[in-house]
């Protein structure tokens, strides 16, 4: 049987002309690291469960994307994290929404599948379920990026001077 | 958004997402990621993960569109995903994109936007990592 992976680190206005050389360098290795860490497990004869974990873990810990440690922050500036894992093998799936002190939300969306009776938990019921099963858990200065919260100062001033909700430029709105 | 799409050497699909949402975001609002069948989808024929403006995939029930599409329409990954991400996410004013990898280890990385961070693997080990569109 092949194998095989494709990952996303989000999508939206990336123009050439807006991103400089190092960022772009930077964004395409941690792609890179990502593809490799879910690929290296499919090579080994791990599963597609396993596969995407790794990859997801690796963008959610890197910065740069939206997710996990570079997430962005919400109206009241504070970060809600979401993740969701399904196996197509049983069509079991799992989901968390509305985390803020989990480092790797996809960990926690697979604990639910598997662990729990339950699709999907949310707020202080899934961060609850997250110290149960032992998952790693991170002050807010972790998930702190300069970048996302300039973002958010932004955005907040826009909607103070009777910007619409929806105009939010697309560059600022994913991170 | 981040998301990864895989086929395992037994043939096992699965799809995986994981967001920080919107900048300014209300408090509570919830997106497509958690959404079973809109962000996220893998079942026998393919997996699937999105990234863009969530409402929007909700309301096309993206992820699992995709996969019905294949399944009774007996479409390619590519046609399927290329009706989701090209007409349905457009005439409801979504943009974004999605991976998707099925069975026999076809990849597919469409979207509607600028550009989209991806990179794929595919099973004839055909590697892509790109940003921009064209590349």
């Amino acid at each position: 049987m092949p194998i095989a992976i494709a990952l996303h680190g989000g999508a939206g206005t990336l123009r050439r002309s807006e991103m400089d050389a190092a960022a772009e360098q930077a964004y395409r290795a941690g792609l890179a690291r990502a593809l490799e860490a879910g690929h290296a497990v499919l090579r080994a004869g791990g599963s597609a469960l396993d596969a995407v974990c790794a990859s997801v873990c690796a963008l959610e810990d890197d910065p740069l994307f939206n997710a996990g440690r570079g997430s962005v922050y919400t109206l009241d500036g504070k970060q809600e994290m979401e993740a969701a894992v399904m196996d197509g093998s049983r069509q079991d799936a799992g989901s968390v929404t509305g985390l803020g002190c989990v480092q790797n939300p996809v960990l926690l969306a697979r604990a639910v599948m598997e662990r729990s009776p339950h699709v999907t938990l949310g707020f202080a019921a899934a961060e609850d379920f997250a110290r149960r099963e032992g998952l790693d858990m991170r002050p807010p200065e972790y998930f702190h990026t300069d970048k996302r919260w300039q973002a958010l100062l932004l955005e907040k001033e826009r909607l103070a001077s009777g910007g619409k909700d929806e105009d939010i430029p697309e560059d600022r709105k994913h991170g | 958004t981040v998301g990864a799409v895989a086929l395992d050497d037994q043939g096992r699909l699965a799809a995986a997402t994981s967001t920080g949402g919107r900048t300014a975001k209300w408090p509570g609002r919830i997106g497509d990621t958690p959404v079973i069948g809109a962000g996220t989808w893998a079942d026998g024929d393919c997996a699937v993960s999105a990234t863009g403006h969530g409402e929007y995939f909700v309301r096309a029930a993206a992820g699992h569109e995709i996969s019905a599409r294949i399944r009774y329409l007996g479409e390619t990954l590519e046609q399927a995903c290329a009706a989701v991400v090209q007409d349905d996410l457009p005439r409801l004013g979504g943009t974004g994109g999605v991976v998707a990898v099925d069975k026999n280890g076809r990849v597919a990385l469409p979207f509607n936007c600028e550009g989209m961070y991806r990179a794929a693997i595919d099973g004839q080990g055909r590697a892509t990592l790109a940003i921009y569109r064209g590349e």
